[in-house]
């Protein structure tokens, strides 16, 4: 454990409470994309199925339970909430789980360190989280007005990932033998989908302005 | 044996 992996953790803990807090006191989902956060619960519950019989760490299993849970929250309130239900844009909301799903269970099965379903659903869940925020961008961008919580939300997710990259860096600086090839080109990519959103963000921020995405 | 993985992290 290094302080870049914790601070990412921190972050990524962070942008669910932001969102769920959000949700939560303003009795709103507006803007939040259900496909992304239910594309992320599936991302949980397939990357964290050996929480019963992987003990690693206390710290890991609080993590894995919290996640679950609070990414289950928010897709109860987005679905079932008797206000909040009401306020979820779903015909702004409108890309394919398939597109994302599909792709990623194929290369997962191409794709893998060893060939076991638990391995397997790993991967897939590697595959996934980089590709889970698609939905809420596209989102974002067809809402043009992105409302301040929203925007935290996002960007503190990709902080999240920046921090990673920062602790793969010292991981392998630091850590003889320590390589993870699917995982940091997942979370390249997974980085990679945010530096357009964090163009914006900062220059909104520096203009003290409200974020406004380009068509 | 194989050296530290990812799966250590979250």
């Amino acid at each position: 454990m290094n302080l870049f992996r914790f601070a990412g953790d921190i972050l990524h803990l962070l942008s669910i409470l932001v969102l769920l807090l959000k949700i939560h006191a303003t009795k709103s989902c507006a803007g939040i994309s259900l496909k992304t956060q239910e594309l992320y619960l599936a991302v949980f519950i397939t990357r964290y199925l050996d929480l019963f019989w992987n003990f690693h760490s206390l710290y890991n299993s609080v993590f894995k339970v919290v996640y679950i849970g609070t990414t289950s929250m928010i897709v109860w309130y987005m679905r079932r909430h008797r206000n909040v239900k009401l306020t979820y844009d779903r015909d702004h909301d409108t890309f394919r789980y398939l597109f994302l799903v599909a792709p990623c269970a194929v290369l997962s099965l191409l794709i893998n360190a060893r060939y076991n379903l638990f391995e397997i659903l790993w991967t897939f869940s590697i595959y996934l989280e980089a590709v889970a925020i698609l939905p809420q961008l596209v989102l974002l961008q067809r809402t043009k007005n992105v409302d301040n919580l929203t925007g935290n939300y996002v960007f503190l997710l990709g902080l999240y990932r920046a921090f990673y990259i920062l602790n793969w860096v010292y991981r392998f600086a630091t850590e003889p033998g320590y390589s993870a090839w699917l995982v940091w080109i997942s979370g390249l990519i997974q980085t990679g989908l945010y530096l357009d959103f964090f163009y914006y963000y900062v220059q909104a921020w520096k203009q003290s302005k409200k974020l406004q995405l380009p068509s | 044996g194989r050296g530290a993985s990812a799966k250590d992290e979250l």
